[in-house]
């Protein structure tokens, strides 16, 4: 199966002083940044199956369940590209997201994902509503995501999603929480947006 | 209009309506009122052309600053809602900001989209931000070793020998992992990083982070190649694009390490988010 060797090796060869400051040739920089994504890739699986054996309580078994659910991660999230939530909600699919928190105390956070529908709704693993909040993708993100999803992953461009969906979400130390997409009647609360102008340069 | 309040929570930041620019930080927990300006600029690098010494991947030999005002007929575009208030700014055609204020935090976030710096007048740049408040903090800052302890720098000082000042901004400039602040006897200003970067407060009153550079030489010191890091799509190269965040925090003077320490591990390791997909009610 995955492991974390990769991702070791990546970051073993990341402690060199030429990548900790920077003083690489590019060609260099590029192979650092190149192992690193593979080791990253490596540990997602390693990562997505242990929280398919915690969801599905395989622990309690100690055997691997069959029906093993895939989770994935979403590395450049910064730049609105993760395909796992450009999942068409109005088909009765919900889009399920498990909230690692890797410290040792409890903390809330405000997480960010892009959506293409601004009718969902985010509820916690009780079924309760979370408060969340739509905004739309500026276009400064938009040709940011088309640019480099395309020069880093060779994907064709797929229309960049609309909206970020802003919920507040909680972990415990070191430990996970659960929160449930899915489509609604109603939209989620829209951000007022209001715009001030320059007059001079408006002049 | 005068002006633009923003942020749903204890923190607010005031903004003048006329010129859009951030003039105050307001934490109504801890009664923190401070005058506070927030503005880019650059460094034109050094050729060589005087000694032979350019600027490079190992050297920053700044050559003149140059304010960056922006130049846009729209100043702000502000997003409020009940999580998170937003103000967005487009400084010029290569730099966009978004300031966040959530409503459980007591501190700013600042989201800054750098690139692709120009070059086409051959000069290489050095971008960086400045946050100026009223701090005398009479030429003392913090900045972190490595990620651990704040060690305090003075300006145009080295404790060990005595310091002969030949680069008054460069040879200020100290490595940025976690943060740095300035404090006088009232107020502390913090900053903390998602990314390492260089910092410094070339003035009282003032910090500042090197967000991005981009150069046209090397500076012969091992490298052999200027540092001017391109993204190729197919054939066609174009300088690259940071997207970045900090923090701003202003505490009454003393109280700010709790939250650079704490904040500074939840920048370091945010949630690690998975996803998947189920149908219907089927989920557990």
């Amino acid at each position: 199966g995955a492991t974390t060797d990769s991702l070791a090796d990546a970051l073993a060869l990341a402690q060199h002083h030429d990548a900790i400051s920077g003083t690489s040739k590019q060609h260099v920089a590029s192979d650092y940044a190149k192992r690193l994504s593979i080791g990253y890739k490596e540990a997602e699986e390693v990562v997505s199956a242990s929280f398919a054996c915690i969801a599905e309580s395989c622990l309690k078994t100690g055997r691997p369940n069959p029906v093993v659910t895939k989770f994935q991660q979403c590395p450049l999230l910064n730049i609105s590209y993760c395909p796992p939530s450009e999942v068409d909600l109005s088909t009765r699919k919900n889009l399920v997201v498990v909230v690692y928190n890797p410290l040792g105390w409890k903390r809330e956070d405000v997480i960010r994902i892009p959506v293409y529908n601004e009718k969902v709704t985010v509820k916690d693993s009780e079924g309760k509503e979370v408060e969340s909040q739509l905004l739309p993708i500026q276009d400064a993100y938009k040709t940011l995501r088309n640019y480099y999803s395309v020069a880093y992953l060779g994907k064709s461009k797929k229309e960049a999603p609309n909206y970020w969906l802003a919920f507040s979400a909680s972990a415990p130390p070191l430990g996970y929480n659960t929160y449930i997409i899915s489509s609604a009647k109603q939209s989620a609360v829209s951000s007022e947006i209001k715009s001030f102008y320059n007059s001079e340069t408006a002049k | 209009n005068d002006k633009i309040e923003v942020g749903p929570g204890n923190v607010k930041l005031v903004y003048s309506g006329n010129e859009g620019n951030l003039i105050q930080y307001i934490n109504s927990r801890s009664k923190v009122e401070q005058s506070v300006e927030q503005s880019y600029s650059y460094y034109y690098s050094d050729n060589g052309s005087a000694d032979l010494q350019a600027s490079g991947a190992y050297i920053f030999r700044p050559n003149g600053s140059h304010p960056i005002d922006p130049q846009q007929q729209v100043l702000l575009n502000v997003l409020r809602g009940p999580l998170v208030d937003e103000v967005h700014q487009r400084i010029n055609s290569w730099i966009y900001q978004v300031t966040r204020l959530y409503k459980g935090k007591d501190h700013a976030e600042f989201e800054f989209t750098i690139g692709p710096i120009p070059m086409d007048d051959g000069i290489g740049k050095e971008v960086v931000t400045q946050i100026k408040a009223t701090i005398q903090n009479k030429k003392k800052f913090y900045t972190d070793s490595s990620g651990r302890d704040f060690i305090e720098r003075i300006r145009d000082y080295r404790k060990d020998w005595k310091l002969e000042v030949n680069q008054p901004i460069a040879g200020n400039y100290y490595p940025i992992n976690l943060g740095i602040y300035m404090k006088d006897n009232d107020t502390e200003l913090s900053v903390l990083v998602d990314r390492s970067v260089g910092g410094s407060s070339i003035k009282d009153g003032e910090l500042e982070l090197m967000l991005h550079r981009r150069l046209h030489e090397d500076d012969s010191r091992g490298v052999a190649e200027a540092l001017n890091e391109t993204v190729c799509v197919f054939d066609e190269c174009t300088g690259l694009t940071v997207l970045g965040k900090y923090y701003l925090r202003i505490d009454p003077s003393g109280e700010g390490a709790k939250w650079r320490r704490s904040y500074g591990q939840e920048i370091y390791s945010p949630f690690l988010l998975a996803f998947t997909e189920q149908d219907g009610d089927n989920w557990a």
